[in-house]
């Protein structure tokens, strides 16, 4: 049951398995769960959608968290939307047109091997755990894996930095998994989200280039309108911006894959804070950096449908 | 329950590069001993006037301090002790 379940600790895979399964039992109108391919490890990559069954397919939102496996604010945030969204879901008014009129598709953990890793060996691991040919050296660095301007800039060809590329654009199984999803749901995915931490930033395309989007101007209003409903709440302050030159390029990241693929509102999150914590983010603060957050993606989402 | 990999004495250090020289020493440093980048994810990306956080090895603290006074380059410890800090962020009351 999801009854005793806490949004406000930090979770293990095992514990985030199990829920997932419970939240799609608990609420078969509104919860559907599906597994989206394995991991290097072999374990089930789960994929939750989230929308009212209608019948037929409706629009969608991709959202996935906890690529880089030390960012644990990530999935945290994940398991905060979904829960919100089945709670809020006949009382809240955006969240209900949200999921009467779209889909979500929530990816609770993308790098799940690794998140595994952080949990019981390596607390500060970031990538895969696939091995590569020739080094001891494990993993590559998923959010520099797909195909957008792969290993060009601000990525590594060297399988001991935390940067790798990997040998080839999606070696990853796991990017390929999520890949290949998009990819065959392309017709219906309007949006595309990624959560990170840290450093406080809503960052869209590009960022294996200085290039301006096409859609720079939309996109640039969409940021800062929802880094001001996020910062409504408690403060916090977010800056925004393409990637590229808002913090550094680096290319092979999934937001500017997923933009270059059509799917023209496709952000980056990178969640609290600025570096007093880091990666170690205390729990005391999920519960007001997810509620601060729910409120700029729900803003995103809002706009979405409306300029769907 | 958390990881077993222990990181009694590990420091994460903010530094603040503001030239050149600076960015190249940073970028030396990380040829010479083990560097756990945070912020920004790797030494390619480290920029003068971009605040670097990077997480440093017990045995290395003394030589990047040491490199960190020489070069005049401003920095502070963002966090003193790793293995207290991965312990401090449990702090859920009700845990």
């Amino acid at each position: 049951s999801t009854a005793g379940y806490s949004y406000e600790k930090y979770n293990s895979w095992e514990k985030i398995s199990e829920w997932a399964e419970s939240m799609a039992t608990e609420n078969p109108t509104l919860v559907t769960k599906t597994q989206i391919g394995q991991t290097f490890e072999g374990r089930h990559m789960v994929l939750l959608k989230l929308g009212k069954n209608t019948g037929f397919a409706k629009p969608a939102i991709f959202m996935d968290c906890g690529i880089h496996a030390r960012e644990w604010i990530s999935p945290a945030f994940c398991q905060w939307f979904v829960k919100e969204a089945v709670t809020s879901y006949g009382s809240d008014p955006a969240m209900t047109s949200l999921l009467n009129n779209m889909d979500v598709f929530v990816l609770p953990v993308f790098n799940i091997d690794g998140y595994v890793y952080t949990w019981t060996r390596d607390r500060m691991w970031r990538k895969t755990r696939s091995k590569n040919s020739g080094t001891t050296c494990v993993g590559t660095d998923p959010n520099r894996n797909f195909d957008a301007g792969w290993c060009t800039v601000g990525a590594s060809k060297q399988p001991c930095s935390e940067t790798y590329c990997g040998s080839r654009v999606e070696s990853e199984i796991e990017v390929k998994a999520v890949a290949d999803f998009i990819r065959k749901n392309r017709s219906i995915i309007k949006a595309y989200l990624t959560i990170h931490s840290y450093s406080q930033l809503l960052l869209f395309p590009y960022s294996y280039t200085t290039d301006l989007a096409a859609h720079h101007s939309e996109l640039l209003d969409i940021a800062r309108s929802a880094s001001n409903a996020l910062y409504s709440l408690y403060g916090t302050r977010y800056t925004s911006g393409p990637g590229a030159v808002t913090i550094y390029p680096a290319a092979g990241g999934s937001d500017d894959w997923a933009y270059d693929l059509g799917i023209k509102y496709s952000f980056t999150f990178e969640l609290r804070d600025e570096g007093r914590f880091g990666f170690l983010l205390p729990e005391s603060q999920i519960k007001p950096t997810c509620e601060e957050t729910m409120l700029a993606v729900k803003y995103i989402a809002t706009y979405v449908q409306e300029h769907n | 329950g958390p990881s077993t990999s222990r990181f009694d004495g590990v420091k994460v250090f903010r530094l603040k590069p503001d030239n050149e020289y600076h960015v190249n020493e940073i970028k030396n440093l990380a040829e010479k001993i083990k560097l756990n980048f945070w912020n920004p994810e790797g030494a390619d990306q480290v920029t003068s006037h971009l605040n670097v956080d990077v997480q440093v090895n017990d045995e290395d603290v003394l030589l990047v301090k040491d490199l960190l006074q020489r070069s005049g380059m401003e920095y502070e410890v963002l966090i003193e002790d790793l293995q207290k800090a991965i312990e401090r962020q449990f702090d859920n009351k009700h845990r």
